[in-house]
């Protein structure tokens, strides 16, 4: 069946989210499929960091605000870590 | 700090610029770099000598997508550069995306904003959760002449390398917070129903039906107007703000500086002593504007667009004792007077004061 375009937006939404922990707050890359569950509450630890970091509500979940901060242009140096 | 507090172990350091973006010209971004590297150097004892042909320990170049750091860049927006904290071959480097709208206005992404956040990093500094902050991870545009180093990098950059040698310290802009009590205000107005604090470079927004209070550089919402806005006031009727600074004023027209601004003070028929505009507000009712200037102020009238005689009028012949105006803003009928921490509600048509409150008040703190 076609991908309803709310179930695609999800899919976008949850590749930004990702991408942008993974790049900025040490979100590791290879979550195994079995692992999902696990991989949710690791997500959902890291997304709490950064909404913690720019002072936004700390939900766990990408709310329009922390959407909107992720979309902002910015500095390739993760918040969190090292960078070498 | 970064982990590991990684620094530079001498303070006369070098740089080197390996490559030029085509979309400035070459002196342009030399004036970038050098104005950048000054932001450090005029805090801290660091040097930075230029050299040509031989390593150096801060390589600045602008790169394209994957460029061999394991880092590639993603295009134009997203992520604009990206630096190595102190140390040995990549060490200090700045890698600037290529694909970037790079200006030396504030148009696309100013190239001296960036490049002076990322030597912070090449510095040792890592992101700051200051939003006013030079090391606050996302990108936000300040006039290079009006680029002040805020006070939270300078405590971390002396943190790490000490103070300048100048016999007075320098100091930077501290972040406004919504709930400091001992936060004052520039001026204050009302647009179409929100409520705009102004202080420094930044303005605070409450909205009558949000808890919270949003900061935001003024020069995101209107990178034409200066900082330091010192009075504005809504005339709601032609659904326009007028902001003052010195002897000149802009006209906001809806959410757009309106073109032609901005025009002198006189226009609107103040004498020429008069330098600059404390505060202002307009009542809609009457359709009569105040200005506070000093201990006085002037009544203009909107329909006739012209200063009303008699004036202009001691302050606390009318007012009471109010003192000084800082800002003031009219809403729901009734007059705010801000001077210092201080908030006075005054009642226009009973021409007196019916309430004080902390500067603050409006911020669910």
């Amino acid at each position: 069946f076609p991908v309803t375009p709310e179930a695609e937006d999800e899919r976008k939404t949850l590749e930004l989210v990702e991408s942008y922990l993974q790049n900025f707050y040490d979100l590791q890359r290879d979550h195994q499929p079995h692992l999902r569950s696990k991989g949710e509450n690791h997500l959902a630890a890291k997304l709490k960091k950064m909404q913690e970091f720019f002072g936004l509500e700390v939900t766990g979940k990408p709310d329009p605000d922390t959407l909107e901060m992720m979309k902002k242009p910015r500095c390739g140096v993760p918040d969190v870590g090292n960078y070498v | 700090f970064t982990t590991g507090n990684p620094k530079w172990k001498r303070n006369q350091l070098t740089y080197r610029i390996l490559n030029y973006t085509p979309k400035m010209t070459k002196d342009d971004v030399d004036q970038a770099i050098q104005k950048a590297l000054s932001v450090w150097a005029n805090v801290t004892p660091l040097t930075f000598q230029k050299v040509e042909d031989k390593d150096a320990d801060i390589v600045i170049s602008f790169a394209y997508r994957d460029h061999q750091d394991n880092s590639p860049f993603d295009g134009p927006n997203g992520q604009l550069a990206h630096a190595f904290q102190p140390g040995e071959g990549i060490g200090g480097d700045v890698h600037l995306d290529e694909e970037e709208e790079w200006t030396k206005d504030g148009r696309g992404y100013n190239l001296f904003i960036v490049l002076a956040h990322e030597l912070g990093h090449s510095l040792g500094l890592s992101h700051s959760n200051d939003p006013g902050a030079l090391m606050y991870p996302t990108y936000s545009y300040t006039a290079p002449s009006e680029f002040l180093l805020p006070q939270d990098d300078i405590d971390g950059i002396q943190a790490i390398y000490g103070q300048s040698n100048t016999a007075v310290q320098p100091t930077g802009p501290i972040t406004p917070r919504a709930c400091d009590p001992n936060l004052t205000f520039d001026a204050i107005t009302t647009l179409r129903g929100e409520i705009i604090f102004f202080k420094g470079r930044y303005m605070l927004r409450k909205h009558p039906a949000r808890t919270e209070t949003e900061l935001n550089f003024i020069s995101l919402f209107w990178p034409k107007l200066p900082s330091g806005i010192q009075a504005a006031y809504e005339n709601v009727e032609r659904d326009e703000v007028l902001l003052f600074k010195e002897d000149k004023y802009w006209v906001l027209r809806g959410y757009d500086i309106a073109p032609g601004y901005p025009k002198p003070i006189y226009r609107l028929g103040f004498p020429k002593t008069v330098r600059r505009v404390n505060a202002a507000y307009s009542d809609e009712a009457t359709g009569k504007t105040y200005f506070f200037v000093a201990d006085r102020y002037w009544r203009y009238d909107e329909k006739k667009r012209s200063m009303d005689h008699g004036y202009p009028r001691k302050i606390v012949s009318d007012f009471g004792k109010i003192g000084r105006v800082d800002a003031v803003f009219i809403k729901d009928g009734y007059v705010y007077f801000f001077h210092g921490t201080t908030q006075f509600q005054f009642d226009p048509r009973a021409k007196q004061v019916v309430g004080q409150m902390k500067s603050i008040s409006w911020f669910n703190c």
